[in-house]
């Protein structure tokens, strides 16, 4: 399986730290690219308490279980989709401590059926914790890609679960900064909402690629409110380059 | 002190469950309005991960620790401060697991010499997990802010959290939608960046008051990025009226 030191599998973890920089939307519009450029990909949302990557997708019915425990994902846009939102009720709290947290990563990774995959997205929880340490701990060669926004304290956030990753020999593939700036739909003017300049500084850090910096574009949002990943030309090319 | 049942401080816990929608930015300005108008408080910052409360209200020195481990709390703009980040540099990764997390909270809340505080501002991590189990263990009469943006899916995470709420018999206070839309400064037109709607729906949906509907401000996250809180007029009468 995937867990296996040989596996051909390629498997990215899209982290940042903090939240609502844009991991998910990054993972699942990531996943939907390489799946439309006919590559196998499957997408595990790790963020247990926070999942949002069934509704990005658009997968609304839940994996099946079968005997054995084993879990046949659901297949969304060409990608295998795992998620605690498919086997909850978007309206039902996680209430769970760190230990359960653990377990459900690793059956995740060891029960799911997961097909021959070129690419596995791991769309990780905020913070340095629990799922981060047994990511880590159960998949070493698993590789790291850094959002973050333009903006310092988000940056710093970003540059903490890089230190995490050095001292655990992970992979750091590069930076994407998201959010970049927001071009006005009504006078074509630019805003820097949120900032600029500490996505190419994290990057230069780093010594590791930025490789895009994704403005705020109202049709990526409405295509994650929709459940249709962007089939934008623009999106999927900076994701292609990936 | 403040855990006592018998205590006057009115403790609120300001939470969304997902990250990035404007919890430290809302917790840390809400605090300094409050002491503008001659208020005591205290915040807390208990996102132990992904501190940035520090930064926001321009603390760069550390908490002093006595020998009996009572630890004396920053003030910044009339506001007694505890957060992860005073005791380590920005850089440092926290990788701790969910029961160091608890002690971690257990301690701000009963080793930190907090003034005779009308109110504790707690800004609460993302997730329903460990410090929010905890939060409801130590502080029953802890009351919730929950904050969201416009958007089904930041909407739908915070009624996690409200719903989680509701069977610990929390009281809610009410709703603060954040990023509500975005006026641009070259033409003035609005654009509603991450939808619109969702706040005002969950606040019915749950029978409390929508609070607040605060726009996107870049002034709002200058100030945060050089540790100045908001003095604005606008900012200051939206929180005064909490
Ligand atoms: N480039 C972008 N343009 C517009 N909206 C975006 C963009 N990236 C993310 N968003 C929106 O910002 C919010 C946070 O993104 P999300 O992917 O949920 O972040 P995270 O997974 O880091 O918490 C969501 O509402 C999402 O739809
Ligand atoms: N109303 C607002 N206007 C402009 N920027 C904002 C606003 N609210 C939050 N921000 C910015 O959005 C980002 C997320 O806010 P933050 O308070 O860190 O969220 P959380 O604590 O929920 O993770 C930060 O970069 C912050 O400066
Ligand atoms: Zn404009």
């Amino acid at each position: 399986g995937i867990l296996d030191e040989g596996s051909r599998t390629r498997i990215i973890a899209v982290a940042s730290g903090k939240g609502g920089v844009g991991k998910s939307t990054v993972s699942a519009n990531l996943a939907a690219a390489l799946a439309r450029q006919g590559r196998k990909v499957g997408i595990m949302d790790a963020d247990i308490y926070g999942f949002s990557i069934p509704h990005i997708l658009g997968v609304d019915t839940a994996p099946v279980v079968l005997e054995d425990q084993a879990i046949v994902p659901q297949t969304a846009h060409g990608v295998q989709v795992i998620s605690m939102g498919s086997f909850v009720n978007e309206d039902t709290p996680i209430v769970w401590r760190g230990p359960m947290l653990t377990k459900a990563f690793q059956q995740f990774l060891g029960d799911v059926l997961w097909a021959d995959l070129d690419y596995l997205i791991i769309d990780m929880p905020p913070g340095t914790g629990d799922v981060a340490l047994s990511l880590y701990q159960l998949i070493p060669r698993s590789m790291l890609l850094l959002v973050t926004t333009p903006q310092i304290v988000a940056a710093n956030v970003a540059a903490r679960v890089a230190a995490m990753a050095r001292k655990t020999h992970q992979r750091l593939l590069g930076v994407i900064e998201n959010m970049a700036y927001f071009l006005c739909p009504h006078c074509g003017e630019r805003t820097a909402i949120f900032g600029e300049g500490a996505g190419e500084e994290l990057a230069a850090r780093l010594h590791v690629p930025l490789l895009a910096q994704l403005p705020l574009l109202v049709p990526l949002r409405e295509a994650s409110d929709k459940g249709q990943p962007l089939a934008d030309e623009q999106l999927v090319r900076l994701f292609d380059d990936l």
